[in-house]
């Protein structure tokens, strides 16, 4: 079985100025296992 | 006589490999001939096809021998299979076998006891002890399911890429038109069947509360704060649904109104006016073992459902390496909304050692079970007597189930379904 997400997110991009990250930002690896509930990814 | 027969001229052995050959070539042409019968039944004058083509996947062998194979029937005798009852003392070693097959937790099982399973498919559906899967408050999105994430990226030019650089594009996945009515009670056809195919900007009607003038606007109706947030008469008043279990809960309600409402003014305040948002995708397999309920990796408002028959592979990472657009092949349930970032899509895929897929506030779907063959079968023939061609699913709406939200409400972590063996 699978899930698979499609979904619309603010461009993930960092701050020059500032260096912080707005936007989206993955927090997965590919093949990593994962339980539900933990975070795939921030905005 | 060996004595005659070695000594004489006839090459003997030609005569088996001959008729071999011959063979062959029988079987082959029999194929063909059928394989064109076919095609010609399929197609009338004009060549719009008069039943539901069968998909033919394109792969090396192993995937042609897999296509060959009855998998459907098989999936649904496997199914009956598992639910057969299992002998009270072989419950234990059987489930605790499997789990060390497998590789189940069994300490996370909601239910200690394994002989209250009466079956294999009982004990695939399991529940989790409360707690043990806590859920991060950080995230913005959350895994949906215990599994393996095997692809993530962002979507572009319309394309997801499956392994190894093999892609398949967002319409072949979710399906681009919206078909006319002819499946389920509550499908509808509306004009926003390429609706989340592409990045789009955010329309008025979909800016769901203005925080300033503190109230919801939804299709042209005003809503005050407090309305939308206590969930009250007001949206049971409009729902045509007969079975209220599968409404959504006021605190869903309230708890994704408010979500997508602070989403709002979040969204254009971090993101530049020319190029605000990207469609990204993430693909999570489920292994045999793992608990395969899954559950609302955010809060989103679900729209709409399409039901793709599919032709039932697998989803073995192993086909994933080799056989191109394999979800697109597969019976899946597209799952369509919006959450606070705009688009919204969740997509269970099936598999033939698996089963159906069950999703909890949707008691009209039917999986991999011949009424869904049926019914495809005679959408496709009613969409060729209207001139059109099959979109090749069915859909119903939900936007009945909340007339401030547009649709059924999902908080993050909330239990939408799962897949069933059989």
């Amino acid at each position: 079985s699978t899930i698979v997400l499609v979904f619309e997110a603010p461009v993930g991009a960092t701050d020059p100025e500032t260096k912080q990250h707005k936007g989206w930002r993955w927090a997965v690896d590919k093949g990593q296992r994962i339980k539900m509930g933990q975070a795939i990814g921030y905005v | 006589l060996r004595t005659a027969l070695n000594n004489s001229k006839i090459q003997w052995f030609h005569i088996p490999v001959g008729l071999g050959i011959g063979f062959l070539g029988a079987v082959q042409f029999y194929r063909v001939s059928k394989r064109e019968k076919e095609r010609q039944e399929l197609e009338s004058e004009d060549g719009v096809p008069q039943k539901r083509p069968r998909v033919r996947p394109e792969g090396p062998w192993q995937v042609q021998l897999m296509s060959s194979l009855p998998l459907k029937a098989l999936s649904r005798l496997w199914g009956k299979f598992n639910e057969l009852t299992i002998p009270y003392y072989l419950r234990v070693p059987g489930f605790k076998l499997y789990s060390f097959i497998f590789g189940v937790n069994l300490d996370e099982v909601a239910e200690p006891d394994l002989h209250v399973y009466p079956n294999l498919a009982a004990f695939f559906y399991r529940t989790l002890k409360p707690g043990v899967r806590p859920l991060d408050p950080n995230a913005a999105l959350i895994s949906p399911a215990d599994g393996r994430v095997l692809q993530f990226g962002q979507i572009e030019g319309g394309n997801i890429e499956q392994v190894k650089g093999l892609t398949y594009t967002v319409d072949a996945l979710l399906g681009q038109q919206s078909p006319t009515p002819s499946i389920t009670g509550s499908t509808s056809s509306d004009d926003e069947g390429n609706r989340g195919t592409v990045p789009r900007e955010l329309t008025d009607q979909e800016e769901l509360v203005r925080k300033d003038e503190e109230f919801a606007h939804v299709n042209g109706i005003k809503y005050t704060l407090p309305d939308l947030l206590a969930g009250g008469s007001k949206f049971k008043k409009h729902s045509d649904l007969e079975d209220q279990s599968v409404k959504p809960s006021a605190a869903s309600v309230a708890q994704v109104g408010a979500d997508l409402a602070l989403g709002e003014k979040a969204w254009y305040d971090i993101l530049s006016e020319d190029r605000p948002h990207r469609l990204y995708y993430a693909v999570v397999y489920l292994a045999p073992g793992d608990y395969h309920r899954f559950h609302s990796p955010t809060n989103w408002v679900v729209e709409k459902r399409r039901h793709f028959a599919g032709e039932l592979f697998s989803v073995s990472p192993y086909l994933q390496r080799t056989l191109p657009g394999l979800f697109t092949l597969n019976e899946r349930v597209v799952l369509l909304g919006r959450w606070r970032y705009g688009f919204f899509s969740y997509v269970p895929v099936g598999a033939t050692n698996v089963g159906s897929i069950k999703i909890n506030f949707d008691r009209e779907l039917r999986t991999n079970s011949l009424t869904t063959d049926t019914a495809a079968d005679k959408a496709a023939e009613e969409a060729q007597k209207r001139g059109e061609q099959y979109t090749g699913f069915s859909e119903a709406t939900y936007e009945n189930a909340s007339l401030v939200l547009g649709g059924h409400a999902l908080r993050t972590g909330e239990e939408m379904g799962g897949f069933q063996l059989g």
